[in-house]
């Protein structure tokens, strides 16, 4: 057995110490371990790279703290539209969806067109289709729904302007006043 | 956005990344994350590569496929690689953001060129690591 290893990420961008709660900060380093624990513990059991990286993803796609799956952005009409991709190193197999709605898990949607479809790349309302097809869990409006990301929308909903996940009136901003436990 | 890559027991790697996008996006717009060798990318004879931050100027550098070519071509390691496309290709095109790596024999690697990046690793030889800032 050789030597194994996982990275995870969230977003990158203008995130300041001095703009962040303890609480907040707690609840991210948290986050963060639970989604490194579920990968890793695939790992550990001698599962697949490709079965880890799925199992942090959903991890960070379920918390409400990070701009994926359940806490994703509010697009320009008010709605989330998510993207995802997976790509195996052994097979160079992939598989990626783009503008996907309703979908709880975009990185299992992205998996099944790796493996269960002739493409790579389904995007919009026949993404959605495949999703059905596939079985992929779907959630209403309401789920993907959080106070924080509406009023970081609502900031912007009237400009043209539009911002990445931890820039300017950003998150930390936003949840400042958040108590997490 | 989020992402993970791994290595696994038998040398295996893979990439995969998840976003909700930019807030207030319009016209379809979407970024790296799903296009294969720009926000994600694996290849067992290089690396596994997942990408965040401004998805534009990802795109325009290929970056996570950019990485996998300075390892092939020119024999970087993957740190070196990565540190070539963050910190250098990607300032030049005010690419802000990073990206996490992993090669065949279980290296990691994490960079970006932005102020923070919500980041964790952990290898099979001890190193563990839970990040936020630089």
């Amino acid at each position: 057995m050789q030597p194994f290893s996982l990275v995870i990420h969230g977003g990158a961008g203008t995130i300041l110490k001095e703009d962040m709660t303890p609480d907040l900060e707690i609840a991210y380093m948290n986050a963060l371990e639970d989604a490194l624990k579920a990968g890793y513990a695939v790992l550990e059991q001698e599962g697949s790279a490709t079965n880890a990286v799925k199992a942090a993803i959903v991890v960070l796609e379920d918390n409400l703290l990070f701009n994926a799956g359940r806490g994703s952005v509010f697009t320009k009409k008010g709605v989330q539209e998510m993207d995802a991709a997976i790509m195996n190193g052994q097979t160079l197999q992939a598989g990626a969806v783009a503008g996907v709605r309703n979908v709880r898990n975009p990185i299992e949607l992205a998996e099944e067109v790796m493996l269960n479809s002739n493409h790579v790349f389904l995007s919009g309302k026949g993404a959605n289709d495949f999703a059905i097809k596939q079985g992929i869990k779907l959630e209403p409006d309401e789920y993907f729904f959080s106070k924080f990301r509406y009023d970081q929308w609502k900031v912007m909903r009237d400009s043209d302007s539009y911002s990445l996940d931890h820039t300017h009136q950003g998150l930390e901003e936003l949840m400042k006043d958040k108590k997490f436990g | 956005t989020v992402g993970a890559v791994a290595c696994d027991s038998s040398g295996n790697i893979a990439a995969a990344t998840s976003t909700g996008g930019m807030t207030n996006k319009k016209y379809g717009r979407i970024g790296d994350s799903p296009l294969i060798g720009a926000g994600t990318y694996a290849n067992n004879n290089t690396c596994a590569i997942s990408c965040t931050g401004h998805g534009e100027p990802f795109i325009c550098a290929v970056a996570a496929h950019d990485v996998s070519c300075l390892m092939e071509y020119k024999g970087l390691s993957l740190q070196d690689a990565m540190n070539e496309v963050v910190n250098v290709k990607l300032i030049k095109i005010d690419g802000e953001g990073g990206m996490i790596g992993v090669d065949a024999r279980g290296n990691a690697a994490m960079l970006f060129n932005s102020a923070g990046m919500y980041r964790a690793m952990r290898k099979s030889t001890g190193e563990h690591e839970v990040s936020i800032y630089k």
